[in-house]
């Protein structure tokens, strides 16, 4: 059985900067 | 198109690329994995990486239909706390009960009474330590909730099957219960959903999620220890679990990370500034992390959007998306079409939810661009699927969003499709039912 996960969020380094009221997407993070 | 074209703006993949990891592959951990101090190793919690510390859970793994199942649940949830109302549950002083769905008291006419839960858990876990001397917990991490727990011993009411030995507040030399009458406790109510308790003096917690699953216990502190340069957070709230069931995948609980003053990323603003990040395994037999602090990521070339906060829904992480483009073109979307319900990320949600009108959008474009390719039949919410079985490669539009602040980002294929079948590849977005929502 193979299982897939949040799918969107894949390969995509996610940055919640909080303090700084943004997100950040950065490509190829893992 | 023309083949300069089809390289800008379709994906040309070899379909094989696209099955999910199986067991046989074992785990292969990302070495792109960030092996910083402040670095938590995230994990798929059915993939072969979990096997060494979820064994016993590979009978319990979901189907697919399951997965996208619990996944509706949990956006059911989301949709509703995200709604204003005003519910609560009537008691959890008494920790030998569960706060069953039949015990949230609606006060706003005609809302379901699930209003009152919290969303379900998400796929994914990572390990942190927790007393003195630490105990290691692997726990399904989420940015769509708040409240940090795990199951505890005595575990007086119920405990599920997890891996990791159950955390014994007896054996930590740190570990502390906060009384009914702390600040703390009062704010458990945003944190859970549910107005906490007080058995003798010491508060206690109820938290219920949109499957059902519930955790009942002890608000407590205790030093958290993360990452292998061992960074301690002393004085940690979180609940101590005895009365816990549902389906945690064999984990030790679930640490949250949303915006609320209890969750793990408010607790730790003095250490981190408010700052985390993480990056998904690309398979569940690879593995990610999780990491706390400025520069964090493996990444140089971040794309920022602005965070949004509104009144409705204050735990969740609100963001401005604008449009959608396929295959370089974008769609005709109204822009009030996103600001109408508002849009938000969330680690735990698997498939993710369009307003109507955007969805039928992107469903339209994207069936005309894989026009050469036969449809299969829907695999549940999932209505858009194609059976790739003749074919070795496949053209795909490229799937791009564009956010506030021009940030776009543009989805790799992994992260367009959901795959039960090579013979049942569906685009990995639903529609939701309402405009507003």
């Amino acid at each position: 059985v193979g299982i897939l996960g949040n799918v969107q969020q894949l390969t995509f380094d996610v940055v919640y900067d909080v303090a700084g009221s943004k997100l950040g997407f950065g490509p190829g993070g893992c | 198109p023309q083949p300069l074209e089809q390289e800008h703006h379709f994906h040309i993949v070899e379909v094989s690329s696209l099955l999910p990891a199986t067991d046989v592959e074992g785990c292969n951990p990302s070495p792109k994995g960030n092996k910083k101090g402040n670095s938590l190793e995230v994990r798929h919690k059915h993939g072969p990486c979990s096997s060494s510390t979820l064994e016993s859970d590979k009978e319990s793994r979901p189907s697919h239909v399951e997965i996208l199942e619990n996944d509706e649940k949990r956006v059911d949830s989301i949709r509703e706390r995200v709604k204003p109302k005003s519910v609560e549950v009537d008691s959890v002083t008494d920790h030998k009960k569960a706060p069953k769905k039949d015990r949230v008291k609606q006060k706003a006419v005609g809302l379901p009474v699930k209003s009152g839960s919290t969303i379900g858990s998400g796929n994914f876990i990572v390990t942190i330590g927790l007393g003195t001397p630490k105990k290691d917990l692997s726990l399904i991490f989420d940015t769509g909730s708040d409240f940090t727990w795990t199951q505890c011993e005595p575990c007086k009411r119920s405990c599920y099957k997890q891996k990791d030995p159950v955390f014994n507040p007896s054996e930590s030399s740190t570990y502390t219960n906060i009384t009914c009458t702390s600040t703390l406790c009062s704010e458990v109510r945003s944190a859970t959903s549910a107005k906490p308790g007080c058995a003798g003096s010491t508060c206690v917690y109820g938290i219920q999620y949109g499957d059902s699953s519930f955790s009942v216990g002890f608000l407590a502190k205790d030093t958290l220890t993360l990452g292998s340069s061992y960074d301690t957070i002393p004085n940690f709230y979180f609940g101590c679990g005895e009365n816990n069931q549902g389906l945690f995948g064999g984990s030790a609980g679930l640490i949250g990370l949303g915006r609320n003053q209890l969750s793990v990323m408010s607790q730790c603003a003095t250490k981190y500034g408010q700052v985390f990040s993480y990056c998904l395994p690309s398979k569940a037999s690879s593995t990610g992390h999780l990491t706390f602090g400025k520069g964090g990521t493996s990444s140089k070339s971040i794309t920022y959007t602005p965070l949004l906060s509104g009144s409705a829904g204050a735990s969740f992480y609100f963001i401005d998306l604008q449009g959608l483009s396929v295959g370089g073109q974008k769609l005709s979307i109204q822009p009030t079409v996103f600001t109408q319900g508002g849009v938000l990320i969330d680690s735990g949600t698997v498939i993710t939810r369009l307003p109507p009108d955007a969805y039928s959008a992107l469903q339209a474009a994207f069936n005309k661009a894989m026009s050469k390719y036969p449809k299969a039949p829907a695999l549940s919410i999932l209505d858009t699927c194609f059976d790739l079985s003749k074919y070795t490669t496949v053209t795909v539009p490229k799937i791009g969003l564009q956010f506030g602040g021009k940030a776009e980002i543009v989805l790799p294929a992994a992260g367009i499709f959901y795959v039960k079948d090579i013979s049942q590849v569906c685009l990995a977005f639903a529609g939701n039912g309402d405009a507003s929502d």
